[in-house]
């Protein structure tokens, strides 16, 4: 058993590692990092290539700065939209408390992807179903013969 | 040993169309021994995650089974709880609340120990169950789907009473595996009576279909078999051999209301009342008696057979013959036998089953006789359809696309 000294096991359960919530948009950024809804260079930084290549001034370095923190605040604006449009929430664009607690909920670690299988797909698929089939699977709905 | 086990396991997979999955139907799992959890006992943790893998067997040709004495990198999924840094896992656990599992692709699932984990139906906590039917979903190649009601949602949502894999989670996984197919050995609607509350009696039926040792109701309002079935015969249906049957009758007239079941060259009369077979017919002659006593002139071993309100005869159904056995008079029909492509003219010429049938099954809901054999079965055309003779076949349809999610579980997971 896991180890506990007190009666009612506060002891332990005291002990257990609480996680981190989702408290601002710092941590709200993370959460969307890691589970896709941002992906790791969605935006080319400019300053970064421009910088690489040594070819930048001061005034340039500050307007692509300025750039690239406009791109990063898209960024995250728009995986915040994908979040609430996901889980059914006001897409307001904005992390307001339904999208906070949306965000510590108990969930899965797998990331979201967009892509989900193609249900209607199938080897043998139910779109080869004629009409006549419609017809009698909505016909099951009737009440079974009675004598 | 992780690239080793990935090595390993490239082998067994395929990519189809952009979607990998397991090339395989049967797959090994098995509870890793360093990742027990601490809340439950090993009993209820297996018991869980073996329900857990027949959730996804009842509604996929796929089937999964325990195994504990394989080499670790012969098991095909592993799972294993763990808190933090756990099980060599390079994706850290967070505690108590938010994340509660994860798995990978085509691999393992990891549970984080520090959630409180608990048994179905508890009131409290996070239901194991419902979390390892969704990891499995995963490592099956399932990603999230943002569905009310989908097992595959990525948020946890408490448990309300018994859920089940729906239509659309079956289609997803079906679409990766293919539908469950299969020929059956009989297939027939159970009559039976109940009074309301009233005092009024009704008379209501079930449908069921058998492949030989294993049967399932079929629900046909909802288009898919009860939750849980297959079970075996023995445990349904009592004093019926445990391999199964080849046929089933229901004589239902003015006079008689008998079921019979045919197995070889034997039949039983079977007892609704008490849900068993009777030991002995009305003159005192044991059951099984010999199919060639009780309906002179038809012999076992047969194909099957059905009874036909319409006309008061038993129809059975061997190689390429069928004989009609009138039950009023107690013996076959003058014309008997009569070849099946006869009594069974073909609509489009060509498209028949000639003989060997699996199957013959009246069925209420459809009010028509259906011809199965194999994988694919042949509608009886009715009378309501005045272009038509009364008993001429409709051209072959696969069983799948009638009736939905049959599907076959692992032996070590039947009651």
């Amino acid at each position: 058993e896991k180890i506990f000294h007190s009666r009612d096991h506060s002891d332990v359960l005291n002990d257990i590692h609480q996680a981190e919530l989702i408290t601002d948009s710092d941590t709200a950024e993370v959460f969307l990092s890691k589970y896709g809804f941002i992906k790791a260079g969605d935006v080319d930084d400019p300053q970064t290539s421009a910088e690489a290549s040594g070819e930048m001034d001061i005034g340039v370095s500050l307007d692509l700065q300025e750039a690239g923190s406009t791109s990063h605040d898209l960024q995250f604006l728009t995986a915040l939209k994908d979040f609430q449009r996901l889980n059914a929430l006001p897409v307001t664009g904005v992390f307001d408390d339904a999208t906070k607690a949306a965000m510590n909920k108990p969930r899965c670690g797998v990331t979201d992807q967009n892509e989900e299988p193609d249900s209607t797909a199938e080897p043998d698929s139910t779109s080869t179903l004629d009409h006549t089939d419609a017809e009698t699977r909505t016909s099951r709905n009737t009440q079974p013969p009675v004598r | 040993k992780k690239r080793h086990l990935e090595a390993l396991l490239k082998s067994r997979r395929r990519r189809d169309a952009g979607h990998m999955a397991f090339s395989k139907t049967l797959l090994k799992w098995r509870l890793i021994g360093e990742g027990y959890s601490s809340q439950l006992s090993i009993d209820e943790q297996k018991y869980i995650f073996r329900l857990a893998f027949r959730m996804w067997s009842e509604v996929s040709p796929l089937q999964f089974v325990e195994d504990v004495h394989s080499p670790l990198e012969d098991i095909d999924i592993r799972l294993g709880f763990g808190t933090g840094r756990h099980l060599g896992c390079s994706q850290r656990f967070d505690g108590a609340g938010r994340e509660f599992a994860h798995a990978w692709f085509l691999g393992d699932i990891h549970f984080d120990d520090d959630e409180h984990f608990t048994v179905p139906n508890t009131g409290n906590g996070i239901s194991l169950l419902k979390v390892a039917v969704h990891e499995i979903g995963h490592v099956l190649g399932l990603p999230h789907i943002y569905r009310p009601g989908s097992i595959m949602q990525p948020s946890y949502l408490p448990q309300d009473g018994g859920f089940e894999l729906d239509w659309m989670d079956r289609k997803s996984i079906q679409s990766l595996y293919g539908v469950c197919t299969g020929g059956f050995s009989t297939v027939f609607d159970w009559i039976r009576k109940e009074q309301t509350p009233y005092g009024e009696v009704v008379v209501r039926f079930n449908t069921y279909f058998m492949r030989g040792g294993l049967y399932w109701l079929y629900e046909n309002r909802k288009n898919r078999t009860r939750f849980g079935d297959p079970v075996a015969v023995q445990v349904g249906w009592h004093g019926l051999p445990s391999g199964g049957v080849d046929a089933y009758i229901h004589v239902w007239n003015r006079k008689t209301d008998a079921v019979y079941f045919f197995k070889g060259v034997q039949y039983w009369r079977y007892d609704s009342e008490n849900d068993q077979v009777f030991t002995e017919d009305s003159d005192g002659h044991s059951y099984p008696r010999l199919i060639s006593e009780g309906f002179p002139g038809v012999s076992g071993p047969l194909d099957t057979a059905y009874y036909d309100r319409r006309d008061a005869h038993i129809y059975f159904f061997k190689g390429s013959q069928v004989f009609r056995f009138d039950v009023r008079r107690n013996r076959l029909a003058s014309s008997s036998p009569r070849l099946l492509s006869e009594v069974f003219p073909a609509f489009v010429p060509g498209n028949h089953p000639i003989g060997h049938l699996d199957a013959a099954y009246f069925s209420y809901t459809h009010n028509s006789v259906f011809l199965l054999k194999g994988s694919g079965f042949w509608r009886v055309s009715s009378r309501r359809r005045a272009s038509l003779s009364t008993s001429v076949l409709l051209p072959r349809r696969e069983l799948d696309q009638q009736w939905f999610d049959i599907c076959d579980v692992h032996h070590s997971s039947l009651r």
